[in-house]
C-alpha cells in the first residue's frame, strides 16, 4: 500500500479546516441584569461580530474569491444564517443541555423561555440531534458550511457556471472524503447533504424572529447584523 | 450595494464591522 498523490479533495478539506475560525466570545455585559433584551442584545452583538468573521472565512473557500463581488454578496446575503446555525450546531454537540452560542454563553431551554427564544430553541435542538445521529466530524462540518455558502440560492446572481462550479467541487470533495475516510457507509455524503433542507428551514425561522424583534425596536443591533438582516426581506 | 456598503467593504478590504 503506498499514499500516492495527496487527492484534490483532501487539499480543499484541509483547507477549509485551516480556514476556519478563532473563537468568539459573547461576553455578555456583567453590570446588566439578565433579561430577555440582555439575551437578546448579547445574542446580536455576538451575531453581528461572527459575520465579519464568516465574511473572511469566505475569502477562504477555494473560488469564492473569483466571483464577481455582486456574487460574493448574493451568496453570503443568502446563506449567513445557515452558516451562523451550524456553527451553534457543532459546537453544541457535545452539551446534552443546552445550545453552545459561544463557550462562554451556553443558553438553557429555561433560558430560552424567559428570552421568547423557546421555539427557536427546539427546531435548533431537532438540527443538533440530527448532526449527533450522524455523527458529524469536523471536516463534514467546514465542508457542509461551505456547500450551505455556494448552495445558498441566491437570488439575484450574475454568474450561475461559476457558481455551479464550486458547488460541484465542494460537493466532490465531501463525496470523495466520505469514500476515503467513511467507505463503510456508502450513503453518508447523501445523509449530510439531506440536512441542508432542515438547516435552511430553521435559519429562516430565525432570521423571521429577529425581524420581529427588529420590529419591536427594543433590542439595538449593529450595522452589519442589520444590513444582512434587511437583505433577507 | 449603497444598501450593503459594510459587507461591501469587507469583501473588499477586509476591515472591521462599522459599529
Amino acid at each position: 500500500i503506498h499514499p500516492g498523490p495527496k487527492k484534490a479533495y483532501a487539499k480543499i478539506v484541509s483547507n477549509l479546516l485551516l480556514a476556519e475560525p478563532e473563537k468568539i466570545y459573547a461576553m455578555p455585559d456583567p453590570t446588566v441584569p439578565d433579561s430577555d433584551i440582555k439575551t437578546l442584545t448579547t445574542l446580536c452583538d455576538l451575531a453581528d461580530r461572527e459575520l465579519v468573521v464568516i465574511i473572511g472565512w469566505a475569502k477562504h473557500i477555494p473560488g469564492f474569491s473569483s466571483l464577481s463581488l455582486g456574487d460574493q454578496m448574493s451568496l453570503l446575503q443568502g446563506a449567513w444564517m445557515e452558516i451562523l446555525l451550524l456553527g451553534v450546531v457543532f459546537r453544541s454537540l457535545p452539551y446534552q443541555e443546552g445550545l453552545v452560542y459561544a463557550e462562554d454563553y451556553i443558553i438553557d431551554e429555561v433560558h430560552s423561555r424567559m428570552s421568547g427564544l423557546r421555539d427557536l430553541y427546539l427546531c435548533t435542538l431537532q438540527l443538533v440531534q440530527r448532526y449527533r445521529k450522524l455523527r458529524i466530524d469536523k471536516e463534514e462540518y467546514v465542508t457542509l458550511k461551505a456547500l450551505a455558502l455556494a448552495n445558498s440560492d441566491a437570488v439575484h446572481v450574475e454568474d450561475i457556471q461559476s457558481i455551479q462550479k464550486l458547488q460541484d467541487l465542494l460537493q466532490e470533495a465531501l463525496q470523495e472524503y466520505e469514500s476515503s475516510q467513511h467507505w463503510e457507509e456508502p450513503r453518508r455524503a447523501g445523509q449530510l447533504l439531506l440536512t441542508l433542507p432542515l438547516l435552511r428551514q430553521t435559519a429562516s425561522r430565525v432570521v423571521q424572529h429577529f425581524h420581529a424583534v427588529r420590529a419591536q425596536g427594543r433590542v439595538p443591533m449593529h450595522k452589519l447584523f442589520l444590513e444582512m438582516l434587511e437583505a433577507k426581506m | 450595494t449603497e444598501r450593503h456598503k459594510i459587507l461591501h467593504r469587507l469583501l473588499q478590504e477586509g476591515s472591521p464591522s462599522d459599529i
